[in-house]
Formats: C-alpha cells, sequence, structure tokens
C-alpha cells in the first residue's frame, strides 16, 4: 500500500 | 546486571496505555543511556518510537546493552498490579530469560515482586538508521485533550481525517455518508497558560490525510503530557510527540493516505 512505502521510504531510505 | 527504578509507577502505566494498542510485543533496547522502543504496528503503517532517558530515571544501572522482547500484554497485567503511588523497578540480570518487576508501597511497608518471561523476539530488527532532523512545513502545538477530542468526535464521520494548517491556525475535517465535520483551531494570542496554547511554526502550508484507526491510537498518550507536537511535511509520515516528563517522549510516525 502506498501508505506503507511512504514510511519506509522515510526510514529506509536507499 | 539491568536496574531502573522510577518513584512514580503511573508513568510506566501510562507508556503501557499509549503503545498497547498499536503493538503486540516490542524489543526494549536497554543501555547506559536509556530504554529504546522502537517498532512499527502489524500493518506497518504506523511507527512507535519510545525513549526513556537514564537520567530520567531516579536509579539507573546497565552495565550491558540488553535487547529484552516483552509481551505488552503481559507486562500490561503485571502492572495493573501496581498502586498508584507505588515505586516501580525493573531488575534483570545480563543474558536475561526474565524481567523482574518490583513494586514498592510509598511506606515501604509492602513489597511485591512479580516475574515476566522474555520472549525471544527474532523478527526483523528495524535499524532505524534515521538520525538527521528532518525539517518540517508546518509544526503545531497544541493541548493533547483538545487533540483527543477532535479525533474522537471526527471519527464518527469517516475512517480519515483530513488536517490543513496554515499559518492561523489547523484545519480538520472529516466526511461521511451522513455528513461531514470541520474543527478549525485558531493559533492562540496570549495564551495564560502554556498547555492550553495553541501554536504553529509554518515554513508552507499543509494538508494530509490521515487514519482515524491510528490517530484513536496515538491519542492514548494524552495523559502523559498536556501538549501535542504535531510536526508534518507533504508526503512524508507525521510525527505525533508527547513529552514524557523530564525523562523523555514518545513520538508516533504516521504515513499519509495518498489518493491513487
Amino acid at each position: 500500500r502506498t501508505s506503507q512505502k511512504i514510511l519506509e521510504r522515510y526510514f529506509w531510505p536507499d | 546486571m539491568f536496574e531502573a527504578r522510577l518513584v512514580q509507577s503511573a508513568i510506566l502505566k501510562k507508556v503501557l496505555d499509549a503503545i498497547k494498542d498499536l503493538l503486540t510485543e516490542a524489543t526494549f533496547e536497554c543501555s547506559d543511556s536509556g530504554i529504546q522502543v522502537q517498532a512499527m504496528d502489524n500493518a506497518h503503517v504506523s511507527l512507535v518510537s519510545l525513549n526513556l532517558r537514564s537520567d530520567g530515571f531516579d536509579k539507573y544501572r546497565c552495565d550491558r546493552n540488553l535487547s529484552m522482547g516483552m509481551s505488552i500484554a503481559s507486562m500490561t497485567k503485571i502492572l495493573r498490579c501496581a498502586g498508584a503511588e507505588d515505586t516501580v523497578t525493573l531488575r534483570a540480570v545480563d543474558n536475561p530469560e526474565n524481567i523482574m518487576f518490583i513494586f514498592e508501597s510509598p511506606n515501604k511497608e509492602k513489597l511485591a515482586e512479580y516475574e515476566m518471561k522474555l520472549i525471544n523476539m527474532d523478527q526483523e530488527h528495524l535499524g532505524i538508521i534515521k538520525t538527521k532532523e528532518t525539517s518540517y512545513s508546518c509544526v503545531v502545538k497544541m493541548p493533547s485533550q483538545e487533540f483527543s477530542r477532535i479525533c474522537r468526535d471526527l471519527s464518527q464521520f469517516g475512517e480519515s481525517i483530513t488536517f490543513a494548517c496554515s499559518k492561523e491556525g489547523i484545519k480538520f475535517s472529516a466526511s461521511g455518508d451522513f455528513g461531514q465535520a470541520t474543527v478549525k483551531l485558531a493559533q492562540t494570542a496570549d495564551a495564560d497558560k502554556e498547555e492550553e496554547a495553541v501554536l504553529v511554526t509554518m515554513q508552507e502550508p499543509v494538508k494530509l490525510t490521515f487514519s482515524c484507526r491510528y490517530l484513536n491510537c496515538f491519542v492514548k498518550a494524552g495523559p502523559l503530557c498536556a501538549q501535542v507536537q504535531l510536526s508534518m511535511s507533504n508526503d512524508v509520515p507525521l510525527v505525533c510527540e508527547y513529552k514524557i516528563g523530564d525523562i523523555g517522549h514518545i513520538r508516533y510516525y504516521l504515513a499519509p493516505k495518498i489518493d491513487d
């Protein structure tokens, strides 16, 4: 889900 | 040896109330600097970050870093056994299988000890590497009771609440099958009491929508602090922060809902 992706991108940026 | 003592067990009770609806179990990382919990909810939409500094405890000793997996439900049951005025001490040996909760009455006539089995948490270690402070478009400080009230009231209208923040204040809105609701809070010009103030620091306006279900979990931290701080930028998670006296803070991160 999009919300999940936002959270993951925020905490674990590549 | 790990030992942490808090004169007010009520603080720990409130901390548990603030996380028990989001987390079933969590790893408590104990080090010389204090106790930290970082965990995501099961749906991976929100993240809880709890920090209790060692200097905030009445007594604190941690000889070796410990990661203790605990069931939040079991911990809640044990804390229910503490009297409102009791002192609480957490104690564990190095490489522990159990943790002790020791409750002592103010007159020291009653001493109760509860032992809880630790859980082997072999699930992912979050390893949050975010250390740089994000600069947010809007930061709002407002009374935590008011925030709880607004989340509760607006949850009746729909599954989500939209936060729109400008330099005048913050507007919360929700809509659903039977109607819509809007609550506007203006920035207070001169609040008599600091805890009643609404303060907005804005770089640029934001408009974000969040799930009521999570917001209503976050507001359970309300009893910890008279004020809540909401930090927002478009397309990044909301940070909803409550200070825990002089000892630390609890921060909830919640990703906004995006229309696909």
